[in-house]
């Protein structure tokens, strides 16, 4: 499954 | 790591500094809702459940662990230290936190991108940071002394909000990335809340008057 890169923010 | 996303934690980073000065150091957290710090320490138990089993950058890890000690700290603070406790306006923080907490907790249920537990977690955390700092806001309009540091913290967490925002649309233009609704439109709604604090923020800072926001 494909993560969310907002997932690097705080 | 682009500037702006750099700069909204810097930001987030100081308004905490801010606040764990006035609290640590002249002993006092008049004008600070407990509602809204208690909330902000559930929004980051919930963000980081991963903190250590999903490693993304040494910078991350710290910043998350800041984050939690934090805000753990000054709920710790106001509900147990001797002195500061003393200076809480009980009587006029009144802000229910269950009102905030199961409407969000639902929303999370129905809306979010997968639905696991930590999905679900994950979601629920942006959802209730989005309304947390509405207990705080109340109680600085309900104060009618507002004073520098309290100013100070509210202004630096919605500067940190507004940068995010822009770090989203760098990030939109710059990174092969999906639309991402659900952090952005909760993102939206909790800048949003700050637009009439800031309002009156600039205002008195122009005029060179203490800041007072009207009943």
């Amino acid at each position: 499954s494909q993560e969310s890169t907002t997932k690097d923010e705080l | 790591m682009n500037i702006f996303r750099l700069a909204g934690d810097m930001t987030h980073l100081a308004s905490v500094l801010v606040l764990l000065l006035k609290i640590h150091t002249i002993k006092s957290c008049a004008g600070v809702s407990l509602k809204t710090q208690e909330l902000y320490a559930l929004v980051f138990a919930t963000r980081y459940l991963d903190i250590f089993t999903h490693f993304i950058s040494i910078y991350n890890t710290l910043m998350k662990l800041i984050f939690l000690g934090s805000s753990f700290s000054i709920v710790w603070y106001m509900r147990r230290h001797k002195i500061v406790r003393r200076s809480y306006d009980k009587e006029q923080d009144t802000f229910r936190h269950l009102f905030l907490i199961l409407p969000c907790f639902l929303l999370a249920l129905v809306i979010n991108e997968r639905f696991t537990f930590k999905e679900v977690m994950w979601t629920f955390s942006l959802y209730l940071e989005a309304v947390a700092i509405l207990p705080q806001l109340v109680l600085l309009q309900r104060t009618r002394n507002i004073d520098n540091l309290t100013g100070q913290y509210v202004f630096l967490l919605g500067g940190y909000r507004a940068l995010y925002i822009l770090n989203w649309i760098y990030r939109y233009f710059t990174e092969q990335h999906f639309v991402h609704w659900i952090t952005w439109i909760s993102g939206l709604v909790q800048t949003l809340l700050y637009a009439d604090f800031f309002y009156y923020y600039f205002h008195s800072w122009k005029n060179n008057e203490k800041l007072q926001l009207p009943a």
